[in-house]
């Protein structure tokens, strides 16, 4: 289920926040703890300039420029995550064991073009 | 959804959605760390995932295993045998691409250690690799029971532990996980003063606070974990 704080409306390149339910997708049953955590999302643009808040590779800049010049051969760079965090899940499995398990790279804490 | 599901499953290392059937209380050494991992990381560096820090060894899965196993009954009593009981931990819900790293068997008791009446009753525990079952007609393939462990306790512990890495990972190689044999004892030591009115039995009355027995196991998904490196 995704909802909006507001904030300053900005369509440049940056973590939006998405809470992920376990209740929503029917896993209340067997996981135990976290019921949901936020994962978040990348969304916006990469303009040029790319600024230095926007994590941007050498190439995202190249890209930036020549989409500038060429708007429609050459797309904008995409908004992906750059910096992510890990969470541990425990849970049920299907011999009623309880396991605890670590996911790297589940939370967007940063994006970047 | 049930696509999307499957996919996503697979994607957390799961081949299929776990349907627990009577959901147990979740050990508190679990409920612990997990309540550890949600803070941020003391140090600046970023925590190793990969590596389980309490128990200083790789690892990114924690289960703790249920006994299946069951109390057995010798023919012939043995006035100081306590408790003999088959303990069984079923490893197959490893998953084929995990590496186990740390088996540690729990042995919980629920007394309550302030009783007197048996304060320094001092008990043997031995445990033993249970042995292949010969078919009917065939010899014993396994000459005897492998002695594993052998120490006395005495009746104030709540828990024992014992590491059983070396025979987890031998059951998981040699897909020969037979088990094992629980034997606890009334050691003649200790014991006189408390056991002297009523012998041997009396002795074994003050271990039936005999709770129950766990597995914890510590593993490393070679998929889950090796992908994280090479991107860091």
């Amino acid at each position: 289920s995704a909802y909006n704080i507001p904030v300053t409306p900005s369509n440049l390149c940056k973590p939006r926040r998405l809470y992920i339910s376990f209740s929503d997708v029917g896993w209340e049953n067997w996981i135990i703890a976290p019921q949901g955590y936020m994962a978040n999302y990348c969304l916006g643009e990469c303009p040029f300039p790319l600024t230095a808040e926007l994590n941007s590779t050498n190439h995202a800049i190249l890209q930036t420029m020549v989409h500038s010049l060429d708007p429609e051969g050459t797309p904008q760079p995409c908004c992906v995550p750059v910096r992510l965090s890990p969470i541990s899940i425990l849970y049920y499995d299907n011999d009623d064991n309880v396991v605890l398990r670590h996911y790297e790279d589940m939370v967007v804490d940063e994006c970047g073009c | 959804f049930s696509l999307q599901e499957s996919l996503l499953l697979k994607s957390l290392g799961l081949s299929t959605k776990p349907s627990p059937k009577i959901p147990v209380p979740v050990p508190s050494v679990l409920w612990r760390i997990f309540q550890k991992r949600k803070m941020p990381p003391a140090s600046t560096e970023l925590a190793d995932g990969c590596r389980v820090e309490e128990f200083n060894v790789p690892g990114n899965i924690i289960r703790v295993l249920a006994d299946q196993g069951h109390f057995m009954h010798s023919g012939q009593p043995q006035p100081s045998l306590c408790l003999q009981k088959r303990l069984y931990f079923n490893l197959s819900v490893l998953e084929e691409g995990e590496r186990l790293t740390m088996a540690q068997l729990e042995i919980k008791f629920s007394h309550n250690s302030y009783h007197a009446s048996s304060q320094g009753q001092v008990f043997e525990l031995r445990l033993y690799q249970a042995p292949r079952l010969p078919l009917r007609g065939t010899p014993s393939p396994e000459p005897g029971r492998t002695l594993l462990v052998e120490q006395s306790f005495a009746r104030l512990h709540k828990s024992l532990l014992f590491n059983l890495s070396g025979v987890a990972k031998d059951w998981r190689t040699h897909s020969r996980n037979l088990g094992l044999i629980l034997e606890i004892s009334a050691s003649g030591r200790g014991g006189e003063a408390a056991g002297a009115s009523g012998g041997p039995q009396s002795l074994c009355a003050s271990i039936d606070s005999f709770l129950d027995t766990s597995l914890l196991v510590v593993s490393l998904s070679q998929q889950q974990c090796r992908a994280s490196r090479r991107r860091r």
